[in-house]
């Protein structure tokens, strides 16, 4: 199993539909200060941890639907896709391709209020489903897999207690 | 209970002190459990020495030198609890040129059993993947600029690039 | 009182409205009282606008971002309240090359009204000091190389240089 | 005012005794990981700010003092000094060189305690005289003219109260 591609809409500086294939091995991303790199870490977290609290940088969920610019309005509602090659069958879902969509939605009746909605292969779903199949493929937003920006050091400033629970947790 | 997490332990230990050793050219590493008779009631204490340095505390050590351990660490536990996909988000930050290249290599290397996309400003460990994205904002925008060569991600950043 | 402090306040604001412009590419930076009638009782808002995005608050804004809105903030401060000394130990991490470049060059320029040291390990930041010291370990001591030239920055890390 | 040099002595990895002139305009410090760069900004610190919470890296005094290698035994004190040219007397002592000098000893009595020394132009001194001569001369190791490693964006994530009080000193 492995990841084939992020679809982004909306979702932070990533206005337009957005679709960036992700190959086998190392794949670099580079660009200018404040160009967006950081914000593709941060629609993988979304999709991969909705309960995660490493998405430290939004207050509120709706932080991270697109907020306008100079020529665009602020957007209603923002969508992330991973879409995940299952030929090996590691999901236990029997497609040779899975996606997880994660939609949230600023709620018409009341402004403050931002409604999530999860979707497996284009059809409903809910959280706890969606988190069934990421414990099942070995993708977790707590793990340590997802290192974002400044919090290299975090690894090893955990205190000795917590650090001897992470690994109980993998026994 | 306890013997699956001494299992797990002692092996995530031999892997952090070969781990260790390698990326900081001769250093020594080693865990050590607070209360060995019982492990799951005492913490864990990660211990490292610097090549030529005494054994110092993870707090004494330098920025640099915290970003390797850390990095050590994370390898280290990879083959126990191995993910299909890392997500690296400008983790060299603190690392000067040598030490860059090292963990970039490493990457590379682990690569082979996994996915590993990293985000990095630095051409050192860029220089490294296999594939290289580029990231710029137009218009208030960001806009993904397809497989870019290393050699023309000074033009680009230069070009539309300043976008603070 | 209220007078002394709108008088710093006003001079501050000024400088850093300017100097955010010139650091950020034409960006826009001010400043905002939470009680302009009463400033001593309320708290200072900083708001910035990178070029071409929109109003955003400090804890949105990335990682590069945040350090050159820091270094601006700091260089406003200057003028205000000099000190002789600066001592700025890798404040460019965070910075694009294009960043880092304008820092430094914003540190050599500010070098004519106080003594800067900075500590770096970007090639790109260092290009612009007036002397350059290297710091290397040998035998688990620091020894300090004198005045070292640039290009000979890469041969001496490359030598003892892995001191990890 | 400015600075002329800084010297060392069994201060963290710096163990023989080291004189570091500082010229007018920029100097830059580079060098490989733990060389030992940080520690010199850490020697300024623990002159300019006795009291001074930045100080972060060393639990205890006695951290600062050269804890030994695979050749030489441990030191039981450090001394860090920093020689200001004063022509133009902006520090209130008649001599064209001012030199402040602190010294941490382990004390024979009690190990766990350090003892804290001040020197002004040699003679003895202490931590109150200390302070008033750097707030004349304009320095502290609480201002914005000192920037530790990781903290640049410290300045900007202070609360806004915080940040008006600051102005306010300034004032
Ligand atoms: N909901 C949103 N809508 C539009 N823009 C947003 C939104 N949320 C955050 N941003 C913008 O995203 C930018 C930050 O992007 P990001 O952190 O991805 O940059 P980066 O490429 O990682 O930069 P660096 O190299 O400095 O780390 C900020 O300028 C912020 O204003
Ligand atoms: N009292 C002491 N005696 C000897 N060595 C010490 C002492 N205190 C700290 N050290 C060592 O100093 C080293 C850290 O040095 P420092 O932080 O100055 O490195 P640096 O050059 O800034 O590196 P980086 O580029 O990673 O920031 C650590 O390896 C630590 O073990
Ligand atoms: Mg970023
Ligand atoms: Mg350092």
């Amino acid at each position: 199993m492995h990841l084939k591609e992020i679809q982004m809409e909306n979702f932070k500086t990533f206005r337009k539909k957005v679709v960036i294939p992700i190959y086998e091995g190392f794949t670099g991303v580079t660009g200018p200060n404040g160009s967006g790199k950081s914000n593709v870490a941060d629609a993988v977290l979304f999709v991969l941890g909705p309960r995660s609290s490493k998405m430290v940088r939004a207050k509120r969920l709706e932080d991270l639907i697109f907020h306008g610019n100079d020529k665009f309005k602020p957007a209603n509602e923002c969508k992330v896709t991973l879409v995940f090659d299952n030929t090996d069958r590691t999901i236990p879902i029997d497609s040779d391709h899975v996606s997880l969509k994660r939609v949230i939605r600023r709620s018409t009746s009341d402004p403050n209020n931002t409604l999530s909605y999860f979707y497996v292969n284009g059809r409903v779903s809910s959280q706890n489903q969606f988190e069934s199949i990421l414990t099942h493929a070995h993708l977790s937003a707590e793990g340590y897999n997802i290192v974002l920006q400044g919090h290299i050091s975090e690894f090893i400033n955990k205190t000795p207690v917590r650090i001897r629970e992470e690994i109980d947790e993998i026994a | 209970r306890k013997e699956e997490f001494m299992h797990v332990y002692e092996g995530i230990d031999r892997n952090f002190k070969e781990i260790y050793q390698k990326v900081s050219g001769g250093g020594e590493a080693f865990f050590e459990l607070e209360r060995p008779d019982d492990p799951l009631s005492g913490g864990l204490h990660i211990h490292v020495r610097p090549p030529g340095k005494k054994m110092t505390r993870l707090n004494a050590l330098s920025g640099g030198e915290k970003s390797l351990t850390s990095m050590a660490f994370i390898f280290s536990v990879q083959s126990w609890d191995p993910s299909p996909f890392y997500l690296l988000d400008e983790v060299d930050q603190n690392l000067d040129a040598i030490n860059a290249e090292i963990i970039a290599k490493l990457v590379r290397e682990n690569s082979k059993y996994a996915q590993f996309v990293m985000i990095s400003l630095r051409k050192i460990s860029l220089k490294e993947a296999h594939h290289l994205y580029g990231v710029t904002l137009q218009k208030g925008e960001s806009v993904i600029l397809g497989r870019v060569e290393l050699k023309d991600v000074d033009s680009y950043e230069k070009g539309d690039g300043s976008a603070m």
